[in-house]
């Protein structure tokens, strides 16, 4: 329903301004959780090395494997979840 | 399962542990039993005994940090990242690390445990009536020394029990006092306070004195959160203030006006513009010990699994009914062997949790378990017209919560375990039942998960697992597989149905809803959509969802969310007492 007065949006201290586009998120996501590595992003255009990374964390978490950021693979990044990696040591 | 590289394991059975430090969100005595039942998740199905230990060190070093808190692994504020552990060895080794930026709970809330008063230590009971009011938070109204407190039962003008409400007044945590409280005004470094502060300590935990004078006698103790802590924000601890001023307006209650995330936030102080001092409100929280049992099975060497279900699966999820899957059982007795007690399939339901639902083996995907098609009208035998109670001892006020409810014929039907009630508008004399739902709707299984009656035809849709039926009368088609109506894998259940008029009906199940057009048996195209998306402010995994006089009814736990055909939630209360009307 529409409010009867237009809604305010206000930055909050303490947040972040701008919070992360969804490709940063999905690259230091894919980092943390061991995805894939620095390295491997230099190495390969990142486009290449992101689909990749990608379609293993799809495959592992159980998502549908499109080597895309679609919206599930999104929902996946934001959900609250443990810190331990998922791949490697 | 996964094992980590080289199946690291520990090499001796009886395990120690130690809670380092507690988090002000819960009392200490939640904390230590959720942990104590988390460890159980484990050693019921290995030889592994777990013993906690109150000094020195253990195997399994438990702690609460937020951001960086001495590992080089931070943690990232609320939500997120919620907790992390270390295989099993030495040092770290085997030690688990919990977010305390994180609101946490059992997963369903608020948990008040209440101390001193005539409760036994029991939790406080929202709403409750004092004085013919409803309060849905601890109050100091009726007590002349400002002492937080809260019925332990529904209304303390009938039962009289209540208990005092955490608070800095009332008790601290750890430090150097014994638990003794604040005192107020008390001197630090020079300065007089006369609240509680993270003055001087670089971990955020608010923290007082517990005589008038820090600097002189160096006694201290950490502060307990109240019920109306805010979580994150810029003053992670600090009560809200109502009524507080934002732009201009007053609120008296938490808000998500100035955000985009509709996320509930309050002032601590009275006045945001000019203080912009913030946090947000009190949500369901994360249960610690759900996320406790997965940090100490990564603790005893399992690493993530990619079984959604499993426990080890990374993602957090609320569960009621924790089971542990086949999938984590496999993997912690190939480490460890088998336990001596009952078989991991047969799991004794944990003290606190709610007996487990056995559960229907469901049909393989190829089709329904039975060959009946569309046209093919199943005959039964015709019972006799009226139902007959089964067992009238079994009192619906007993159950703590339904497979389904539905409006049948204007009268609500609560469905559990192969029985149902009626409670009826028409009958001054409460509810009906229990009566037999094979007697009235034969050919159905125990469990059933969702029941609607179609508005035009009176036809009744039952719905199991993947399967469904359609009953008009006593004469039933199916079972057939949802995906018959066009529903895809992604539904494991429905969970709930509401009915939208001029044919449709709105099936949910999980975190989304189809729309079916009851007449040719088919979900609209452009489903299923998110339920949030519209129903917002319900909670997202409902266990019964239906409609009852024109509203939207979704169930969790032992509540409920009414929502108004506008889509606002006008109401949160109890099934038991306010839909039920159990005594």
């Amino acid at each position: 329903p529409l409010q009867s007065k237009p809604q305010a949006v206000v930055t909050f201290p303490g947040e972040l301004l701008s919070p992360l586009s969804d490709v940063e998120l999905a690259e230091s996501y894919l980092m943390r959780f061991g995805y894939t590595t620095e390295a491997e992003v230099r190495r390969s255009s990142k486009h290449v090395s992101l689909a990749k990374a990608l379609r293993k964390m799809q495959k592992q978490l159980g998502l549908k494997e499109t080597g895309e950021l679609d919206a599930s693979t999104l929902e996946a990044m934001r959900a609250p979840r443990c810190g331990v990696p998922d791949v490697g040591g | 399962f996964l094992t980590f590289q080289g199946d690291l394991k520990w090499d001796h059975m009886d395990l120690t542990y130690r809670v380092m430090n507690y988090s002000p969100d819960l009392d200490r005595a939640v904390i230590d039993d959720a942990f104590k039942r988390a460890f159980k998740v484990w050693s019921d199905v290995t030889p592994l005994t777990f013993t906690q230990i109150y000094s020195g060190e253990a195997d399994i070093m438990i702690m609460f940090g937020s951001q960086e808190h001495g590992d080089g692994y931070p943690f990232d504020g609320k939500d997120g990242l919620l907790a992390h552990a270390f295989p099993p060895g030495s040092g770290i080794q085997g030690d688990a690390h919990f977010d305390d930026d994180e609101f946490w709970t059992l997963g369903t809330g608020l948990v008040v445990k209440t101390r001193y008063g005539n409760a036994n230590g029991a939790s406080c009971h929202f709403p409750f009536i004092f004085e013919g009011r409803s309060y849905s938070r601890c109050i100091t109204e009726g007590r002349t020394d400002g002492m937080l407190w809260c019925a332990t039962t529904a209304s303390y003008d009938a039962d009289k029990t209540y208990g005092f409400c955490p608070s800095e007044l009332l008790y601290t945590n750890g430090g150097n006092s014994d638990g003794s409280p604040c005192v107020f005004p008390f001197i630090f470094d020079g300065t007089s306070y006369d609240t509680c502060t993270t003055d001087g300590r670089s971990d955020g935990y608010r923290w007082c004195a517990t005589t008038a004078n820090f600097d002189r006698d160096k006694k201290y103790g950490f502060c307990p959160n109240r019920d109306t802590a805010v979580i994150g924000g810029n003053s992670q601890g600090d009560p809200c203030v109502f009524p507080f001023t934002f732009l201009g307006q007053s609120y008296s209650a938490c808000t998500s006006e100035g955000r985009q995330d509709g996320k509930l936030w309050c002032a601590t102080t009275s006045n945001y513009d000019t203080d912009k001092k913030w946090g947000f409100c009190p949500d369901r929280g994360y249960s610690i010990f759900l996320v406790a049992a997965h940090e100490f099975g990564h603790a005893l060497g399992l690493d993530h699994s990619s079984v959604r279900e499993a426990l080890m699966y990374p993602m957090y999820s609320y569960v009621q009914d924790f089971q542990l899957h086949a999938d984590d059982i496999q993997g912690i007795q190939y480490l460890y062997g088998r336990g001596s007690g009952p078989e991991p399939t047969s799991l004794a339901p944990l003290p606190t949790e709610e007996p487990l639902p056995t559960e229907e083996p469901l049909p393989t995907e190829a089709g329904s378990a039975s060959t009946t098609t569309e046209e093919e009208e199943e005959e039964t035998p015709e019972p006799t017209a009226e139902p007959s109670p089964v067992d009238p001892s079994r009192d619906a006020c007993a159950e703590k919560n339904f497979d389904a409810i539905t409006e049948i014929n204007g009268e609500l039907h609560f469905f559990k375990n192969g029985k149902y009630w009626i409670r009826s508008p028409f009958w001054k004399s409460g509810i009906q039942g229990a009566f037999s739902v094979a007697d009235t709707w034969p050919g159905l299984p125990a469990a059933i998960d969702a029941v609607f009656q179609d508005v035009l035809t009176k036809r009744v849709f039952f719905f199991a697992g993947r399967q469904f039926w359609v009953f008009s009368g006593k004469s039933a088609v199916g079972p057939r597989g949802i995906e018959k109506l066009g529903i895809g894998k992604e539904a494991g259940r429905i969970s709930g149905a509401l009915q939208r008029g001029r044919g449709k009906v709105l099936l949910f199940s999980g975190e989304n809803y189809w729309r079916l057009d009851v007449k040719v048996q088919r979900v609209d195209k452009g489903y299923p959509r998110a339920t949030e998306d519209v129903f917002t402010g319900v909670p997202l995994d409902a266990r019964n969802v239906f409609l009852y006089q024109d509203k939207y009814h979704f169930c969790h736990g032992s509540f409920y969310w009414r929502m108004t055909p506008r889509y606002q939630v006008d109401r949160v209360g109890y099934v038991k007492y306010d839909i039920l009307q159990c005594p």
